[in-house]
């Protein structure tokens, strides 16, 4: 799918070239170490030991391609590297978010609450 | 409705906080929407407890029984209001400090410093939003936070992004058109205030695009609410 929004980005804007940061796979590879020892210094990570090192660094890689993909996919913001480089998306998910599931929340998109807001002018 | 608005420039939203690794953003999208109305009731801008909201509020969904605020594992603003309503008010951040996991409640009512007159959930329209956020002041909102892990700035406006909610944040105001570089097009858009710290995003805040051609997007629409703080005098 993201071929297809490149080539979707492409017939939209024929005079700007999608420039997605990271050149391709190869660059990626060469340059993930450098990338993590930086993202390391930068946000005070530590590591217990050299296997979780390793494996910290390998989620790092696919985060790197993931921010490849968001950037393809929502090119007016800037994606790469933050301080959850480190994590998998699912323990991104499990830790850093907590917003409950609700089928209130379900039966407000079919407009049933019980606080609904009255309806605001919004003319002048 | 003016064409561009921010709290921020009126003294109504707090410094940026770090929620840590506990699921509770609830807790400060709700506190943060309490800050606004207490602000805006009183003149005056108090930094309120989120930890007292992830020890004590376990209030459970009026609708759905089992679904219940639970500190570090989640919870919902709307429930959150309800909780304030029943326990009278919350604490300010100096006497009920955040510690980022969960405890056992600790809550003082002589302590109270900001009480919820009462709460509303905003209709998906995003006129309605803009009014709301002017008349009420910032607005707990709900939102799909897949692309904020490797977000980094800009106005995120994604191709594709599910609508299904999984953070809590505090919606602070709104642009006309933040430039988007890659693009050249101006988009107008949302600005949010995150709990990461101000390491994330843009100094702590995040930028997603709304108008009718991008309505609704990554859900940001759907899960609006304010709340309104009781006033000094009866206070």
């Amino acid at each position: 799918s993201a071929a297809a929004v490149a080539a979707a980005v492409d017939a939209e804007d024929p005079l700007i070239r999608q420039v997605v940061p990271g050149g391709d796979d190869n660059d990626l590879e060469l340059n993930a170490e450098s990338h993590f020892l930086s993202f390391v210094q930068r946000f005070g990570k530590s590591y217990k030991d050299a296997d979780e090192h390793a494996y910290r660094l390998s989620v790092f890689k696919d985060n790197l391609r993931r921010a490849r993909r968001h950037q393809l996919l929502d090119p007016s913001a800037e994606h790469g590297v933050t301080k959850f480089s480190d994590l998998t998306p699912a323990e991104f998910r499990r830790t850093y978010l907590g917003l409950r599931k609700s089928r209130r929340a379900l039966l407000r998109e079919l407009g049933e609450s019980a606080h609904e807001a009255p309806v605001l002018p919004t003319d002048g | 409705l003016p064409d561009d608005f921010d709290w921020r420039d009126h003294g109504a939203v707090g410094p940026v906080k770090n929620q840590g690794s506990c699921g509770s953003c609830w807790s400060f999208s709700a506190s943060g929407a309490l800050e606004g109305a207490h602000y805006l009731a009183t003149g005056k801008l108090e930094v309120l407890s989120e930890q007292q909201f992830v020890d004590c509020d376990h209030e459970c969904d009026s609708s759905e029984p089992d679904s219940c605020d639970s500190g570090c594992n989640g919870g919902l603003m709307t429930t959150a209001f309800s909780y304030l309503q029943k326990a009278g008010g919350l604490e300010s951040e100096k006497d009920y400090p955040y510690t980022g996991s969960d405890g056992k409640c600790k809550f003082d009512k002589s302590k109270i410093v900001a009480s919820v007159q009462n709460f509303s959930v905003v209709s998906v329209d995003e006129a309605q939003i803009s009014a709301n956020l002017i008349k009420h002041g910032p607005l707990a909102i709900g939102i799909n936070a897949a692309y904020m892990q490797t977000y980094i700035g800009g106005v995120s406006c994604p191709y594709i992004c599910g609508r299904h909610l999984d953070h809590g944040v505090l919606l602070v105001g709104y642009g006309a058109s933040g430039f988007a570089p890659i693009r050249l097009k101006d988009k107008p858009y949302w600005i949010i205030k995150n709990s990461w710290g101000e390491n994330w995003g843009e100094n702590g805040y995040y930028k997603i695009c709304r108008g009718s051609n991008v309505r609704n997007k990554c859900g940001v629409d759907s899960m609006v609410s304010t709340v309104s703080a009781v006033h000094a005098s009866k206070e």
